[in-house]
């Protein structure tokens, strides 16, 4: 299964949920890579030193280099890491002109993905060539959503993009499934936005709701993901659950 | 003045800096223009419905209208927005090749910036053409950083974009200051943070600090600014003191 998590609206989990929940498959036993395709490399900080990096994935995307020379082991067992640096804000220019500039990741993805049950990408806040490459070699999309007021209000365009790629670059995408994210259940706000994303998306939104819970944004600053860095804490009860419904998906 | 609020890091307060700072100019009866700059539209939601717009800055920035036709005045006194909505996500490709592609905002904004005594630019999270455009076409930049691990990861490519904006662009660009954004002084985090964020930016933070407060996140769903909406809050507090630290500034 190859996961894209994506949204074009920014800090709503993206990458919060690409660490956890890929941490979270590997504890689980299944073999999983985390590929960071945002030029912030915020997922590959949370593992490495992005400065440290001689080949990132914007050298497999032009084709200089191939996906086993840039994937590094975490400390986590069953968890390997293809980094990002800022070079990839590179890539739209690099790439314009190029008619199938969009295939790049899923031509190069298919040379590794036998080897892993689970690929888990992070994408940045936009929906431009890099989004689009993501979506376009996903077999799944997840969507995270933060429960307020300006998120709710993105998704139609999130959705409509997802409707393009199907409609002639990958008609196998599925939704996975949204996630709700930074939920705050003491205010009127939180409950509200609730209600109306389970309004849009149905039986498409997860049980799972991941609360806000300050020890989820610690974590990465001490290089770990949530189940070691407090694994009693609400934040590692919440993305512990997610990894468990989507498992128990495929 | 012409105000850029700009960081590629998404969800650090960009839009809610750039509603509460141009509603605080005009309570000071500051003749002030929001223009909003991001395909989300999340400034532009907070005023008016996006659905019902026939001109927006899209038409604008590609020659089709001018900034008279697209500008539209708010319920608060002092206040106009120049609104976005989706077709801005258009503009890299409708732009590409055109050699001075990232002066059209500048070029626009000077038949009205005479009308205002300030204009305020809400920019997505990227550092593509729109955020290019907003940079050439301001006299300062405000960066708002969330107190938190990867917010501060992020500032080197800002500030190289900045640079190479100022080289040949906008020789007059300044940075008008850092603003420390969704701030909670309960964790070691936020406080770590905030002296990792002055050792590097120094006397260029603004002594204004603005703390997590829930009703800043409410106030857009009324579609009204921090004052009116919560006028006792922190919230309230915050964006006033920063108003008042930026008036003394020009
Ligand atoms: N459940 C949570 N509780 C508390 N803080 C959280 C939670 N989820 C994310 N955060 C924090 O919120 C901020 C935004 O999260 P994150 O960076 O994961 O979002 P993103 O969507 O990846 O952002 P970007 O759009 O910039 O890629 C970060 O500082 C992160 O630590
Ligand atoms: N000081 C604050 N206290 C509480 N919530 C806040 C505060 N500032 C912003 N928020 C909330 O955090 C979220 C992100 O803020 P906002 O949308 O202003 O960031 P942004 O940088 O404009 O995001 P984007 O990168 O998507 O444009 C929003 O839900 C907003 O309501
Ligand atoms: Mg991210
Ligand atoms: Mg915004």
């Amino acid at each position: 299964m190859i996961i894209t998590i994506a949204n074009q609206k920014g800090g709503v989990g993206k990458t919060t949920t690409a660490i956890n929940l890929s941490a979270g498959l590997a504890y689980k036993n299944k073999k999983t890579l985390l590929i960071d395709l945002d030029p912030q490399a915020n997922s590959t900080i949370t593992f490495v030193d992005p400065h440290s990096l001689e080949i990132t994935i914007f050298d497999v995307l032009t084709g200089k280099a191939n996906f086993e020379d840039t994937i590094v082991k975490t400390r986590i067992p069953n968890l390997e890491l293809a980094p990002a640096n800022i070079s990839l804000a590179k890539l739209e220019r690099e790439l314009l002109g190029d008619i199938d500039s969009h295939f790049r990741l899923k031509d190069k993805i298919a040379d590794i993905s036998p080897s892993y049950d689970y690929i888990i990408i992070d994408t940045p806040p936009t929906l431009g060539i890099i989004t689009l490459n993501a979506l376009v070699a996903a077999s799944h999309i997840l969507i995270p959503i933060q429960s307020s007021y300006f998120a709710l209000e993105g998704t139609d365009d999130l959705l409509e993009t997802i409707e393009k790629v199907r409609y002639r670059s990958n008609p196998n995408l599925k939704l996975l499934g949204v996630v709700i994210t930074l939920h705050d259940k003491r205010t009127s706000l939180g409950k509200d936005t609730v209600a109306q994303i389970k309004k849009v998306f149905k039986d498409k939104v997860f049980k799972t709701i991941i609360s806000k819970n300050v020890r989820l944004e610690e974590s990465p600053a001490y290089r770990e993901s949530i189940y070691t860095f407090a694994p009693d804490s609400k934040g590692a009860k919440d993305y512990l659950s997610l990894t468990e419904e989507i498992l128990k998906i495929g």
